[in-house]
């Protein structure tokens, strides 16, 4: 319950209508949207009970390395309902045409995957916030002051899956477990995305926001 | 830290 009250709202991507469509507009629109989502999911780990009572730097250790992880996540939950397109925003859907053009087709294409795993065992809101915060716990930062402390958080989120899962789903008593299954591939896919990302930095002819940046050198 | 300045703000005053 604190979960979903503590979930972000939505945000546009707002592409500016003054540039011609490119591969760069694309990612341009993309790391704007991100370096503005990456604000307001910060606000929303320190929502997550249990998570402002770890010390600053293991804060930061665990966001440092789960922040793409959470951006896709929020697209993979956003596009359930898209068959074949990523919802990044509610103004900006991108179909797998469009991701070529952008550079983006393998990365559109593993983030896709991850949807037809959440499409298939019919993700619920109330199993999406809490993964969620269980990938940021889960982040397996190699900077950790306070490992008992991270492990604690990770079981209570665990123990809040179950909790629900008990509740909502009697009918299958493994789904927890396959929830937490789909991790490694969230894994994977933001280990590639932040790959491309650092790639789409080096050619320097994408505009990013200092947010966005920071985050993206933390993982080098 | 010094690198991680916007970070580190954001986790500060957003509490």
């Amino acid at each position: 319950t604190l979960l979903l009250g503590a979930e972000p709202e939505k945000v546009c991507a707002m592409p500016d209508p003054a540039l011609p469509d490119s591969d760069i507009k694309a990612l341009t629109t993309l790391c704007d949207l991100a370096d503005r989502e990456l604000v307001l999911n910060i606000s929303w780990a320190k929502h997550i009970p249990g998570f402002s009572s770890l010390c600053l730097s293991d804060q930061m250790s665990l966001l440092q390395s789960a922040w793409m992880e959470i951006l896709i996540l929020r697209v993979a939950f956003r596009s359930l309902l898209c068959e074949d397109k990523l919802v990044f925003a509610e103004d900006y859907i991108m179909d797998a045409e469009q991701a070529k053009s952008a550079g983006l087709l393998e990365l559109h294409k593993v983030i896709l995957q991850l949807v037809r795993r959440y499409r298939s065992m019919r993700l619920e809101r109330e199993e999406f916030v809490t993964l969620k915060a269980i990938a940021l716990a889960n982040s397996d930062s190699m900077h950790i002051e306070d490992v008992e402390a991270v492990q604690g958080l990770q079981d209570s989120l665990h123990e809040a899956l179950l909790d629900y899962e008990c509740v909502h789903h009697r009918e299958d008593p493994r789904r927890t477990g396959k929830l937490i299954m789909t991790l490694p591939l969230l894994r994977q896919t933001s280990a590639k995305a932040v790959q491309h990302f650092c790639s789409i930095k080096q050619d320097g002819r994408v505009p990013m926001h200092k947010l966005f940046l920071e985050l993206l050198e933390a993982n080098v | 830290k010094e690198k991680h300045k916007i970070l580190h703000r954001l986790l500060q005053n957003s509490s």
